[in-house]
């Protein structure tokens, strides 16, 4: 693809492998070949600069841009992290929370798991390393009301950005998409919606199950976005496409790595150059 | 599912009864795009559709009354055959043993190793948990709060200590207290981090492991391949276990993993909870591949 010259359908074979290996998925790979494949079928001559070209804009228009300011406008501004089991929720919020307060924000980190082994601990720990406060209970407490007397703490400390842990869950447990519904309700009863961002944390190494995730979580609660972590392994997240374009969803930021610096904004330009050959 | 697929993509040739060869080849394609969209490798689905095709362009399709039924049956088939036929247990031959869990960050490898010695411990062993993962804030926490909740010893470390003295020591402890089996958790490392490559390398010199068993999340894309040949590679892996299984990822990237690397899938994890361990049986991952 490097010198320009007219494609053949062996060019078109291997960009369909590469779209799939990134994980874009069959159906994203297919709408954007599809009309390439056509007008190269009816004898058009098409450059490989153009069909470059052209992949670029047909990637680029699946990622929708945010429409909400970041972080809202909230007294106090208040994110709410969900997700599957181990996609780095927690140190998103880490690496958040630090970024903001080294921007001035006065933040709070709110240790909404309750459930799993080392959850509030680890949020802890996170506190101490990077100087951000964390509200927690004991484990085991009710997540709805440690979020509850969270915000409640925010408010009345005169905290201007809140960040709110949760469990990790799969999407497709009930009971589980159920208490992620009252805690997201317990938000709402404080904070207008221009003030909270429900934010979809999402592993850049899954695959087309990703879709299955964003389906389920924005049939129970309204989610604003996603943060896509992991980004600094292998996999080039294209899942991420079908998702942004499918559910109107923008992607805020990329994680990078474990440190607190390794999160940065999303820049659509360079996650489409890293797609194409 | 996939012979409702195969229906409906071959609406056409209700009347015709017995399939020709075209058939099957376009019947492979519905397969093979269901394949794909289960996560199953690229290269994987080529090279094992080939496998497929060699027995569906036989007399087995092509003479059958039901092609359909036929054409699912043979990819079902190879896919148990593929996954393993039959269960591998865990090699324990050691004084004590060493299970050590490896992986990419957050696939569940701290939860595994507590189901793994809930496991064994009900099987009549006594189990020992430790951990070198001086990295993930409460890393060790976590490990052993899991611990006490299923009373299974655990040797107490420090993130300021270094993981090959840990690891040492435990094996040395576990020994000493009558233990015969170790379990150890190591940090989440991406296969590219050649330090912590390196690590992993350096602690299975060291501790001459049993088992060094790959711990992958069942919802993985593409790169599950990449990422398993290269643990297996440079680390050499004894066996996989399979985790979040119990959610509604396909698991295309267990069959990935088992047909580019070989090494044999032993346990499934199948939930949060420290019970949610099922010893891995290939037929009904082969059905949720299919769809
Ligand atoms: N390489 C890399 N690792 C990451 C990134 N983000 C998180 N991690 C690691 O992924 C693992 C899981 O992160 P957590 O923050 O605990 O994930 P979680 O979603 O909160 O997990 P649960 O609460 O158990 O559902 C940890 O080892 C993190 O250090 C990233 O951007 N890159
Ligand atoms: N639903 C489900 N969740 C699981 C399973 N196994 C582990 N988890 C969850 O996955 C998340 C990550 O598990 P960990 O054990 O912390 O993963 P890890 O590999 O040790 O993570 P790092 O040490 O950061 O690399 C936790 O929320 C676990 O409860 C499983 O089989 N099913
Ligand atoms: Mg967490
Ligand atoms: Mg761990």
């Amino acid at each position: 693809f490097e010198v320009d010259r007219l494609i053949t359908q062996a060019d078109l074979d291997e960009l369909e492998e590469r779209l799939i290996l990134s994980d874009l998925g069959v159906e994203t790979t297919f709408a954007l070949l599809e009309p390439i494949k056509r007008d190269l079928s009816l004898g058009k001559n098409i450059t490989s600069k153009e069909l470059k070209n052209r992949l670029r804009e047909g990637l680029l228009n699946l990622l929708v841009d945010p429409t909400r300011p970041f972080p809202p406008q909230g007294n106090p501004a208040t994110l709410f992290f969900v997700g599957v089991n181990g996609v780095g929720k927690t140190t998103t919020i880490a690496k958040l929370a630090k970024n903001f307060k080294d921007g001035g924000y006065k933040v709070l980190m709110v240790a909404g798991d309750t459930f799993r082994a080392g959850a509030i601990e680890q949020l802890q720990r996170w506190g101490e390393r990077v100087g951000v406060p964390v509200y927690a209970q004991k484990e085991g407490a009710d997540p709805a009301s440690v979020i509850y007397q969270g915000v409640d703490k925010a408010i009345k400390e005169g905290f201007e950005l809140v960040l709110i842990d949760t469990a990790g869950r799969l999407h497709t447990k009930y009971n589980l998409m159920e208490e992620l519904k009252k805690m997201a309700r317990v938000i709402e009863k404080f904070i207008p919606q221009e003030g909270y961002e429900n934010i979809l944390v999402l592993d850049a190494n899954t695959g087309q199950n990703a879709i299955s995730q964003a389906e389920s979580f924005f049939k129970a609660i309204p989610i604003h976005s996603v943060i896509l972590t992991k980004m600094d392994g292998t996999a080039k997240g294209g899942v991420a496409f079908a998702i942004s374009h499918k559910f109107k969803l923008p992607i805020r930021f990329i994680g990078l790595g474990e440190k607190p610096e390794d999160l940065l904004p999303f820049d659509k330009e360079s996650f489409v150059k890293a797609i194409l050959p | 599912g996939l012979t409702e697929k195969l229906e409906k993509a071959f609406q056409g040739l209700k009347d015709k009864g017995k399939l020709g060869p075209d058939d099957v080849k376009r019947g492979l394609r519905e397969v093979r795009l269901a394949l794909l969209e289960a996560d199953v490798n690229y290269k994987v689905v080529k090279s094992f559709l080939s496998r497929v095709e060699v027995r569906a362009l036989s007399s087995e399709v092509l003479e059958s009354l039901t092609p359909f039924q036929q054409l699912v049956k043979i990819v079902y088939e190879e896919l148990v055959e593929t996954l393993g036929k039959k269960a591998e247990g865990l090699n324990l031959n050691g004084k004590p043993a060493v299970v050590m869990l490896v992986g990419l960050q957050g696939s569940g490898k701290t939860t595994t190793c507590a189901k793994l010695a809930y496991y064994l411990r009900k099987k009549g062993h006594n189990p020992m948990l430790a951990s070198v993962d001086v990295y993930r804030p409460a890393a060790l926490d976590q490990l052993q709060t899991l611990a006490e909740k299923i009373n299974v010893p655990y040797f107490p470390a420090s993130p300021s200590d270094k993981p090959v003295d840990i690891a040492l020591s435990a094996v040395k402890t576990a020994k000493e207290k009558g233990r015969d089996v170790l379990i150890l958790d190591t940090a989440g490392r991406l296969h590219i981090d050649e330090a912590l490559m390196n690590e992993l390398v350096e602690l299975k010199s060291r501790l001459n492991p049993q088992e060094v068993l790959l711990v992958a999340d069942a919802m993985m894309g593409q790169e599950a391949v990449n990422m398993a040949q290269t643990f297996h590679e440079r680390v050499g892996l004894t066996g996989v276990i399979l985790t979040k299984i119990e959610g509604d990822a396909r698991g295309g990237a267990a069959l990935s993993i088992r047909e580019v690397t070989g090494v044999p899938i032993k346990f499934l994890g199948v939930g949060e909870k420290v019970e949610a361990l099922e010893v891995f049986h290939p037929e009904r991952l082969a059905s949720r591949i299919l769809g």
